[in-house]
């Protein structure tokens, strides 16, 4: 996956994402596809989650999975999760569940008890910092105000780093992929440094969604395992998505 | 012809807007409705769909253990549900029901996340 926050020189934020997901889950040698990523694109659903009839957040949802991935909260704050390759991994809190040991959240349930409950964009990240969790995972938030945006990184009890925004300080985007940002990604999957660059190109004066999708479009953050891209933009309550597909040639994940 | 690092880095430009059937659709769900109910509609419709992404699944997970990790899951995560929060467990089991899908494989794909981050 890759997410990027980025505001413009007025102060506005943007939050958008590539969902990549199904990587080992079955290489179609004959269409250069994998199988997974294939069967989850059908199911890419916008949702507007009312209540009384008004909209309380909107979302890009996996069509019967109910936790988050890709939200807004109008007015309020942005957000997307990073899947977070851990030893530790999920599967440890999924058999202390199994065993007993219920004091942890499920990413995904936890993500809708945020967008549910959080009224601003610092009460949200002090959620998804604090929780303990069965699984690590990236964060990644956009608020309303200029310097609002963060990527949370979680172990599975505690934030190991926030890094926010800094726009005085010519940090006017964060861009997250799936390995901690403190320490260079493997060579082999590099996304981060080719985003980065498109950042930089595309400047801080043509900030918008457009210009953002053609960065997430751009090889190798675009890559055979992205099923989707989202675009956000939180004063407007702003959501739209769209399937991706990468044609040949085209880098595996 | 998938390309192989080290790869060759293009910014693109001018890719918006992207061609309209790429557009996601939209829907609505009511958190007003009891937790089983919320779902049912969208489900209903993507049935078939969420049949044939969970048979990905399982098509992987059978091909280690002779179909044996296939068996757990029907088993022990149909049970999982009880112990989820509210009301999630009610929400899984409405879409289970909504789409003819065993509750075990509803839980798997939700707690999927879980599983694969190692």
């Amino acid at each position: 996956c890759t997410s990027i926050v980025a505001e413009d020189p007025s102060g506005k934020l943007f939050h958008a994402r590539n969902l990549d997901f199904g990587l080992f889950l079955g290489w179609d040698i004959k269409n250069n596809t994998w199988a997974l990523s294939e069967k989850l694109r059908p199911i890419v659903v916008n949702l507007d989650w009312q209540r009384g009839g008004k909209t309380v957040f909107k979302s890009v949802n996996f069509a019967g999975y109910v936790g988050l991935l890709t939200a807004v909260k109008p007015q309020t704050f942005t957000y997307s999760m990073n899947e977070r390759f851990s030893a530790d991994g999920g599967y440890i809190g999924l058999i202390e569940w199994i065993l007993g040991q219920r004091d942890g959240s499920w990413m995904g349930f936890l993500t809708r008890e945020v967008l549910e409950n959080a009224t601003s964009f610092t009460e949200a990240e002090t959620m998804l910092a604090n929780r303990t969790m069965l699984a690590p995972a990236y964060f990644i938030l956009g608020g309303t105000k200029s310097g609002e945006g963060a990527i949370i990184t979680r172990s599975r009890e505690r934030a190991l780093d926030i890094k926010r925004l800094d726009p005085a300080n010519g940090r006017w985007f964060l861009l997250q992929t799936n390995y901690d940002n403190w320490e260079n990604p493997p060579f082999i999957d590099d996304r981060r440094t080719p985003g980065d660059n498109c950042m930089a190109n595309m400047t801080t004066a043509n900030t918008d969604l457009p210009h953002i999708f053609d960065v997430l479009s751009s090889k190798p953050v675009l890559n055979k395992l992205t099923t989707y891209t989202a675009l956000m933009q939180v004063d407007e309550g702003h959501i739209e998505s769209y399937i991706q597909e990468c044609p040949d040639p085209c880098i595996p994940w | 012809q998938a390309q192989v690092p080290p790869f060759t880095e293009k910014c693109e430009h001018g890719m918006y807007p992207p061609k309209a059937e790429s557009k996601v659709a939209s829907y609505v769900i009511n958190l007003d409705l009891p937790p089983a109910e919320r779902w049912t509609s969208l489900a209903k419709e993507k049935a078939p769909q969420i049949r044939d992404m969970i048979a990905e699944i399982k098509a992987f997970a059978g091909a280690f253990g002779n179909g044996s990790i296939i068996a757990l899951v029907d088993k022990y995560l149909a049970p999982l549900a009880d112990t989820l929060p509210y009301p999630f467990a009610d929400e899984l089991k409405g879409i289970a029901k909504a789409t003819d899908i065993p509750l075990g494989e509803v839980v798997l794909f939700n707690v999927f996340y879980e599983f694969f981050t190692v």
